[in-house]
């Protein structure tokens, strides 16, 4: 595992999505991750619809929450997803408005989930692609900036209700500990929100990195646009 | 004294300022001074509970305004969490082979 990676550098990122008013977070993490991985592996930006994944699910009203594995799940029986330029976000759903276009602008081979263990989802991140996580969002709404660190106490890692987009991880020096005359490195990693630019960092966030914080390491997610064995290597930009 | 005569330096702002500028940076009005009032009353528990976060914390996060501070925490929840507890998490890999690579 390098020591830092951020995928953010090689420009295979979309720019921030805004659920508005929709509980569509688990679309929006898959979306992007297809994206990324998309970018990733045929070096080519694409935008994919998430309104297509809320229309066309299998569970009904997405706009009241889901899962990513139920996006990936539509991504496979849709054949792919169209561009968000052709079917555009509406922050609703209508399952009657469910077009399964041809015209289709990513597609995925499979998704798998990983080991919930920090190391090895540091490992994939690092030499496969950005990947989704659900997290306990408890501490996002007051969130500005910053490396957020919790104990089970403080931010139930059990309760994750809150799906985004992992896209690096890093060190940075503790503040507190240099207070203290101690300083310390705080690994962290770094996060894709779907709230709009101007929520936190820009709108990405940071948590710490090896205390399973918040419930990180629980459903660790992505998809695979390629199969496994014609995989080509690539390295996240330090 | 000469000590009186220094310059306190600059007051902090009062919640009501802090509002205020709240309201200007996230383009927020109200539909009655009734509704400020409320909308005023949740502003000044979420920096309260900001500030309960800033003592958890064991990292170097900053809490405070964000574009949600004027909802309650039921209005947030029903935006942007999910409800859903997950029923049956999938244990098994579907995959789908493609004849052709790079076609769907």
């Amino acid at each position: 595992v390098p020591p830092t990676c951020d995928w953010r550098k090689a420009r295979i990122i979309s720019p921030i999505r805004n659920q508005k008013n929709c509980s569509c977070c688990w679309a929006m993490a898959a979306a992007d991750n297809i994206e990324a991985q998309w970018g990733i592996r045929y070096n080519q930006s694409v935008k994919v619809s998430v309104q297509e994944l809320l229309d066309c699910g299998r569970c009904g009203d997405g706009c009241k929450g889901g899962w990513v594995w139920d996006a990936f799940i539509t991504v496979l029986n849709n054949s792919g997803l169209a561009s968000e330029k052709d079917y555009p976000y509406q922050s609703n759903v209508d399952p009657q408005r469910c077009r399964v276009k041809r015209n289709k602008v990513a597609w995925i081979q499979d998704f798998i989930m990983l080991q919930d263990n920090e190391q090895i989802i540091a490992q994939y991140l690092a030499s496969h692609g950005p990947i989704t996580v659900t997290i306990n969002m408890k501490p996002l709404k007051q969130y500005r900036k910053g490396v957020f660190e919790a104990t089970p106490a403080t931010c139930d890692p059990w309760l994750v209700d809150h799906s985004v987009l992992l896209v690096g991880f890093g060190s940075s020096k503790s503040v507190k500990g240099m207070r203290a005359g101690t300083a310390s490195s705080k690994p962290y990693w770094i996060l894709k929100n779907s709230w709009g630019a101007k929520w936190g960092e820009k709108g990405y966030f940071r948590l710490h990195r090896g205390s399973n914080t918040c419930g990180i390491a629980k459903y660790p997610l992505t998809a695979r646009v390629e199969l496994p064995d014609q995989r080509h290597p690539v390295h996240c930009p330090p | 004294g000469f000590l009186g005569a220094q310059d306190p330096g600059p007051r902090p702002l009062e919640l009501k300022e802090v509002f205020a500028l709240f309201q200007i940076q996230y383009n927020r009005s109200y539909s009655s001074p009734a509704e400020h009032a409320r909308r005023l009353d949740i502003f000044a528990h979420n920096l309260a509970q900001a500030q309960r976060l800033q003592e958890e914390d064991l990292g170097t996060a900053e809490f405070g305004v964000t574009p949600f501070s004027d909802l309650t925490d039921e209005e947030f929840s029903q935006v942007y969490k999910q409800p859903k507890v997950p029923g049956e998490v999938p244990r098994m890999v579907r995959k789908v082979r493609s004849l052709k690579q790079g076609k769907p």
